[in-house]
């Protein structure tokens, strides 16, 4: 059996294997293997199935492939808005954020929210307060934005897809 | 959305998912990534998950911790009927790729789709997704090393 393990997500869906040219592929293996190479270094040299998720993670935030950290998508107002949890199956204890703007790995966040406050989950505003009190940097909100998922709201808004107009219920 | 989970040389399970949510999206609507049970989970009896799809889906299925639960009861009734005797680690394995499958499968049927990612407190690292594709990889000890993008790689 293997004495340590890793797996890592940055997204799943339609995949178009047609405009998945040569370079493009390249490029998202060469992403996906920066945060597989992260996260195992740290199992290999003995660390913490904790640091070595957030290890992994904060590759794919910081690449503009992926759609968190930089490169998220847009909401409808234009803005980038994010979302991150974290879980130890040591005791349990979880941590996470949403709809942060200005906190550049929300996955960091999330973790501490985990380890130095007494809740699970922080939002918004209160989310961002609690950064700045932990001391995490104030990050631009431009940081977060790329051209290409700002043309994917326009295409969406031209189509005038939006979740209120959406045929199907959003779960 | 981006997503990690890893067991360490302790034994020791932990489970991240971080995401932008889904283009367009209003009214400070949420998905399934910073819902713990839903998006994420990870409790050393059972395994970690980390998911990525249609998340509100995701919620009501309640993804990461049904697999979770699922692998842990069985373990459970296990544990009683057969007085601690040892089960095979593959047969584990193909019991969590089953569990991890029948979820996305009831996933599917609302409507949702999407893919999870999971490692057991083995060390197998277990995809299941029912799109055509999703970002992934792994590695492990025993020397696996890869990433793959559209499914059947």
């Amino acid at each position: 059996m293997p004495r340590w393990s890793l797996a890592i997500h940055g997204g799943a869906g339609t995949l178009d294997k047609a405009a998945m040219t040569p370079e493009r592929r390249a490029e998202y293996e060469a992403a996906l293997q920066a945060a597989l190479d992260a996260g195992a270094r740290v199992l290999a040299e003995g660390g913490s199935a904790i640091d070595a998720v957030k290890a992994a993670v904060i590759i794919m935030e910081d690449s503009p492939l992926f759609n968190a950290g930089k490169g998220a998508v847009f909401t409808w107002e234009g803005t980038n808005e994010l979302d991150a949890s974290i879980m130890d199956g040591r005791d349990r204890s979880a941590g996470a954020v949403a709809g942060v703007k200005t906190v550049k790995n929300p996955i960091l966040l999330a973790d501490t929210v985990r380890t130095q406050s007494e809740h699970v989950m922080l939002m918004g505003a209160g989310a961002e307060a609690f950064a700045v009190e932990k001391g995490f940097a104030v990050t631009p909100p431009e940081y977060f934005a790329t051209q290409a998922r700002r043309e994917a709201l326009e295409r969406m808004k031209a189509k005038q897809l939006s979740a209120l107009d959406v045929d199907h219920k959003f779960g | 959305t981006v997503g990690a989970v890893a067991l360490d040389r302790q034994g020791n399970l932990a489970a991240a998912t971080s995401t932008g949510g889904m283009t367009g999206k209003r009214w400070g609507r949420v998905g399934d990534a910073p819902i713990i049970g839903a998006g994420t989970y990870a409790d050393n009896r059972s395994c970690a998950v980390s998911a990525t799809g249609w998340g509100e889906y995701f919620i009501r299925v309640g993804v990461a911790h049904e697999i979770c639960a699922r692998l842990r009861a069985r373990q459970e009734v296990l544990d009683v009927l057969a007085a601690g005797m040892e089960t095979d680690p593959v047969v584990k394995t193909v019991e969590a790729q089953y569990f991890a499958d029948a979820v996305m499968a009831d996933v599917k049927q609302l409507g949702g789709d999407g893919g999870v990612i999971l490692v057991t407190p083995e060390g197998y690292a277990i995809f299941s997704f029912n799109t055509s594709g999703m970002y992934r990889g792994r590695a492990t000890s025993a020397g696996v090393n890869e990433v793959a993008i559209f499914g059947g790689e």
